[in-house]
């Protein structure tokens, strides 16, 4: 994995190789684990980075649940790299992994991720058929059991926020359910999303804060402000419902309604100019910044357990 | 596989309340397959939609009569698209081994 091209965008055939490779390379470190099949049949790789023990507390991390966001699993490779590589080396990666576990899917919606390479460059949603529409997938990230089916999602299988037929209908999304619900020691749970330059935490289906905001809001201005200070990248930072909008049905909603307290969603670069569609050359400046970002939560789940 | 000529991204920027719910009258017109990159939040906030060719004109008329501003995040999402791909090509033409 050293002369994988990390500055560039690559197929999910691609992605699996890279993992394969990098257990392969890293056995003491790395291994793989198969949470589940997509739809389509493929399998939902979960790379998990371990110093030893059994069950230790765990940190998640998943990146493209919407497929056409490119420069989340494009972060996401580089994440993987950057962890073999720091570990031993940086003392704060070592002190984390010394304590606890990470698991990180890079590519959490494979059919969508797909679909993206062969199909359309703007897909978002998973691929499974609608029953009844000729719009095909769901948007997993708001097919989850937190005020499923409530304002802001639709119930209209062609919207790009159709929630699907019922909370975790989607394998994509009931494997990592099911994940996590059996691990049960999961301690901080980050789902990445581009573009909008954002770090959001509970909730999304309602206004009322949770009883951990004011913790969440400062890790969070703590992990932005490290993030900015590389590269200069502004990030605004809350709730979802006050940072974007009402969105039932969401992923980190339901994991801290699970008792993971650290749980957050980032939207990567950029504001605006390209969109889904960022030139490959600013992927590794986007997953450098991210990286600093995600250590500063890291850190802070690590030296405050509960 | 699904091209999208003449595509644009829309940027608009909804003014006061007024303008923000006719925007969102603009989310729910199934029919003009508008996608929504950014959706529609609070007054001042960029709302990024992806606007079909074969809508283009309904959907800028439909903007304009209500004075809503809006620009073009992108001009032409295909140019970017194909450049994407060359990119994506180049990079992966095999090395020479040693």
């Amino acid at each position: 994995t050293d002369s994988f091209d990390f500055a560039n965008y690559h197929t999910l055939g691609e992605i699996y190789s890279f993992q394969d490779m990098l257990v392969a390379e890293n056995p003491n470190i790395v291994s793989k684990i198969v949470i589940g099949q997509s739809y389509e049949g493929r399998p939902l790789n979960v790379l998990k980075f371990s110093t030893g023990g059994t069950n230790r507390p765990a940190i998640w991390i998943d990146t493209g649940i919407h497929s056409r966001e490119w420069v989340t699993q494009a972060s996401g490779l580089w994440f993987a790299k950057k962890i073999v590589t720091d570990y031993g080396t940086d003392p704060a990666l070592t002190a984390i992994l010394s304590q606890m576990d990470i698991f990180l899917e890079i590519a959490t919606n494979p059919d969508g991720y797909a679909f993206t390479h062969s199909g359309n460059r703007m897909w978002r949603k998973t691929r499974k058929p609608n029953p009844g529409s000729s719009c095909v997938g769901v948007d997993p990230n708001r097919n989850w059991d937190a005020g499923f089916g409530e304002p802001g999602a639709s119930s209209n299988p062609c919207s790009e926020t159709y929630r699907g037929p019922s909370a975790h209908s989607e394998s994509e999304v009931k494997s990592i359910v099911d994940f996590v619900k059996s691990h049960g020691n999961i301690k901080a749970f980050i789902s990445i999303h581009s573009y909008s330059q954002m770090l959001m935490y509970p909730y999304g289906y309602k206004r009322t804060p949770t009883n951990d905001a004011a913790e969440l809001h400062k890790v969070a201005q703590k992990a932005i402000s490290d993030l900015t200070s590389l590269y200069g990248t502004k990030y605004t930072y809350g709730s979802i419902i006050d940072t974007i909008y009402q969105a039932s049905g969401n992923t980190i909603d339901w994991t801290y309604e699970q008792g993971i307290k650290y749980s957050y969603t980032f939207e990567l670069r950029d504001t605006g100019r390209y969109g889904f569609l960022l030139p490959a050359s600013q992927i590794i400046p986007t997953a450098q910044e991210t990286w600093l970002a995600l250590m500063s939560i890291m850190d802070h789940t690590s030296k405050n357990p509960y | 596989k699904v091209t999208f000529e003449g595509h644009k991204v829309l940027r608009i920027v909804p003014k006061d309340e007024v303008q923000l719910s006719l925007i969102k009258d603009l989310e729910e017109m199934m029919e003009f397959e508008l996608d929504f990159w950014r959706g529609v939040t609070t007054v001042s906030n960029p709302v990024d939609v992806r606007v079909p060719f074969h809508v283009l004109k309904s959907v800028k008329d439909y903007l304009e009569t209500q004075n809503i501003d809006y620009s073009a995040m992108i001009e032409d999402l295909q140019m970017i698209l194909d450049k994407e791909q060359k990119e994506m090509a180049a990079a992966r033409v095999p090395q020479p081994k040693n």
